[in-house]
C-alpha cells in the first residue's frame, strides 16, 4: 500500500518528492530557494527567508540600497541610525567583507542521525519520539546541528561550534548566510543531479566559502562486491573538475573552495566490532560485527567496504580513499579558477580522536551508535573545529577579518531575528 | 526502499517490541500498544503504527510467545526473504539447524493467518 497513491495526496507527495530529489525547499512561495518552513529542505538547510513573497530578498545577497527600507539580505540589519542618518547596514557591514558558508556534501555533512532512544526499550518514552517527524521530514538528517552549517546549540555537552556560527561570530553581517547542499548517498558522481539547488548569484550576492565534502560514497556502496563500484581516481578527477567549473560559473568573485579529504574508515571496525549495538545491549547478543554482517547480507550497508570483517576489503577501501584524497590534493595545488581560490584539508579522524581522548572520551563515542558508520554530533563539531583552526592558521583570508562592530550590531539588533 | 530495508525495519521493530516486553514485564500486546502510544500523531505515525498492529500484531504475538526471535518473525511474515542461492540474513546469532527448525515451527504457527494468506508473498 502506497499512501501517495491516494488521489488527495498525490499532488502533495509529488511536491515533497521534488523537494527531496532536487534538494530545494518544499515551501518556497517566491522560488528563491530560501524558506520560512524549517524541514523539507527549508531553513534547517539554508538561512531562513525573511520575506517569502519577494524573490529579491534572501540571505547572502549584497544589500539593496544599504537596506534602508527593508532587510534585503535577511541578516537582521536594516534601517537608518536616527542619530546620524547613516543606514545601519552601511555603518556596520561596509568593508567588513561578508561571506556565506556552503557545503556540498553527503550524509555526514547533512548530519545523518538515528536517535538510539528510538530503538532502546529501556529509554523509550513519549519524549524520545518527539523529534521523529522533524527527522523524517529532513531525511533523517539534522543539518541544524551539523558541524558546518549547524545553528542550534549542540545537544551533547561540547563547547565547539559549527563553521557557520563561528563565521557569524566573526562578522555578524554573515548572519543567516549558510547553505547545506548535502544529500544522503551523495558522491562526486551524482552531485550534478542536485548541485543546481545551490543558490548564489555572481552579480548580486556576497562571496562564499564552499566546502566540498564528499567523504565516503565514492568508495562506499552496499553491493556484495563493492570494489568494482568504487570511483576510480580518473573518474573522480573528471567529476570534481566538472563541479569546480560549475562553481566558477556561479560563485561571486573572491569566493573560496575547500576540498575536504576522505577518511581512513578502518577506525569504524577497529573501534566498534566487539562492542554491542543498541539492539544488542539488553541481552548482550548483537555486536557491531554481527550488525555489519546483517546489513551486508541484506545489501543495505551504507559502506560494505569499511563495515566488514574482511580486512583485505577494508584495506582496499582505505587505499582507494587515499588515492581519491590525493587526487583532491593534486587538483588543489595545480588548478586555478578565476572566481575562487582552492585549498585542500585532510579528514583527520586520528587527530580528533586524540583530542577527544585528551578530554577523557573514547574513540567509539565519536561514531553514530545506531548506524555504526557516520560521525556523530561530537565528531562533526570536533572536525569543524579542526577545519577552522587549520584554515585560520594557513589561509586566514578565507575566513575574513573580524568585524569590530559586532557588539554594536548585537546591541541594536539583538539576535538579528534568529537563524 | 529495497526488500533489505523492509527486513531491517521489521527486525528492528520486532526487537523493540520484544525488548519493551522484557524490560517492563509487559505482554507482547501491551508492548506493541505502548510503542504506538509513544509515537507522535504527526505524519500519521501513531495511526499507522496502530494499523500495523492490527494487521500483523496477532501473528507477531503468536510467534514471540513461542520464543521465536525477531529474525524468525520477520522471515515468517515475509518482510525478510532468502533469495535462491543467497545466505539467510539474520541479526541474532543462531545455528543453521536451529534456524531451519525455528522457521518450520513458525510457519506452522501462522499457517492459518489470514494476513499471510491474503498477502501471498508480499
Amino acid at each position: 500500500f502506497n499512501i501517495c497513491s491516494l488521489p488527495v495526496l498525490a499532488k502533495l507527495c509529488q511536491k515533497i518528492k521534488f523537494a527531496i530529489n532536487n534538494a530545494v525547499p518544499f515551501k518556497d512561495i517566491d522560488s528563491d530557494k530560501y524558506s520560512v518552513f524549517p524541514t523539507l529542505r527549508g531553513y534547517h538547510w539554508r538561512g531562513r527567508d525573511c520575506n517569502d513573497s519577494n524573490k529579491m530578498v534572501y540571505p547572502g545577497r549584497r544589500p539593496d540600497n544599504w537596506d534602508v527600507h527593508q532587510d534585503s539580505n535577511c541578516n537582521g540589519i536594516w534601517g537608518i541610525d536616527p542619530s546620524d542618518g547613516i543606514p545601519y547596514e552601511k555603518k556596520f557591514c561596509e568593508g567588513s567583507e561578508p561571506r556565506g558558508i556552503i557545503v556540498l556534501g553527503d550524509s555526514a555533512s547533512a548530519h545523518f542521525h538515528i536517535s538510539p532512544q528510538w530503538i532502546t526499550a529501556s529509554q523509550m518514552s513519549v519524549k524520545s519520539f518527539h523529534d521523529l517527524p522533524t527527522a523524517l521530514t529532513d531525511e533523517l538528517n539534522w543539518p541544524q546541528l551539523s558541524g558546518i552549517t549547524g545553528f542550534l546549540s549542540p545537544t551533547s555537552r561540547i563547547k565547539e561550534e559549527s563553521i557557520y556560527l563561528r563565521l557569524r561570530a566573526r562578522n555578524r553581517c554573515n548572519h543567516r548566510d549558510y547553505q547545506n547542499i548535502a544529500k544522503n548517498g551523495a558522491s562526486s558522481q551524482n552531485l550534478e543531479t542536485f548541485i543546481e539547488s545551490l543558490s548564489r548569484n555572481q552579480l548580486l550576492d556576497h562571496p562564499a566559502i564552499v566546502i566540498y565534502a564528499m567523504v565516503g560514497n565514492d568508495v562506499c556502496s552496499r553491493k556484495k562486491d563493492p570494489v568494482p563500484y568504487m570511483t576510480t581516481p580518473e573518474k573522480f578527477y573528471s567529476k570534481v573538475m566538472q563541479t569546480l567549473k560549475y562553481l566558477n560559473a556561479h560563485l561571486p568573485n573572491g569566493s573560496h573552495v575547500i576540498l575536504y579529504g576522505l577518511p581512513d574508515g578502518n577506525f569504524l571496525w577497529d573501534h566498534l566490532h566487539d562492542r554491542y549495538h543498541p539492539l544488542g545491549q539488553l541481552n548482550k547478543d548483537v555486536t557491531y560485527a554481527q550488525f555489519y554482517s546483517f546489513l551486508n547480507c541484506l545489501q543495505v550497508s551504507p559502506c560494505h567496504g569499511w563495515m566488514s570483517s574482511n580486512k583485505t576489503l577494508r584495506t582496499l577501501t582505505s587505499e582507494r580513499a587515499e588515492q581519491l584524497s590525493n587526487t583532491l590534493k593534486k587538483i588543489a595545488t595545480r588548478e586555478k579558477f578565476t572566481n575562487f581560490d582552492l585549498f585542500f584539508v585532510d579528514f583527520d579522524f586520528q587527530e580528533i580522536s586524540q583530542e577527544w581522548q585528551k578530554r577523557g572520551g573514547q574513540p567509539w563515542q565519536l561514531i553514530e551508535p545506531v548506524d555504526g558508520f557516520h560521525p556523530n554530533e561530537v565528531a562533526s563539531l570536533l572536525l569543524a573545529d579542526q577545519l577552522w583552526k587549520k584554515v585560520l592558521l594557513q589561509w586566514p583570508q578565507v575566513l575574513g577579518k573580524e568585524n569590530p562592530l559586532n557588539q554594536q550590531i548585537e546591541q541594536v539588533f539583538g539576535d538579528q531575528g534568529g537563524h | 526502499f529495497s526488500q533489505g530495508h523492509n527486513c531491517l525495519g521489521c527486525v528492528a521493530v520486532v526487537s523493540v517490541v520484544e525488548q519493551l516486553a522484557q524490560v517492563h514485564n509487559y505482554t507482547f500486546l501491551t508492548s506493541m500498544d505502548k510503542l504506538c502510544s509513544y509515537l507522535p500523531e504527526k505524519l500519521f505515525l501513531k495511526t499507522t503504527c496502530y494499523l500495523v498492529i492490527q494487521v500483523f500484531g496477532p501473528d507477531i504475538i503468536k510467534l514471540l510467545r513461542t520464543d521465536l526471535n525477531a529474525d524468525v518473525v520477520c522471515h515468517t511474515l515475509k518482510f525478510c526473504k532468502q533469495e535462491t542461492g543467497q545466505p539467510l540474513c539474520h541479526l541474532y546469532p543462531s545455528r543453521k539447524e536451529t534456524w531451519k527448525f525455528a522457521l518450520e515451527k513458525a510457519r506452522w504457527i501462522v499457517k492459518k493467518s489470514p494476513v499471510l494468506k491474503h498477502s501471498g508473498n508480499d
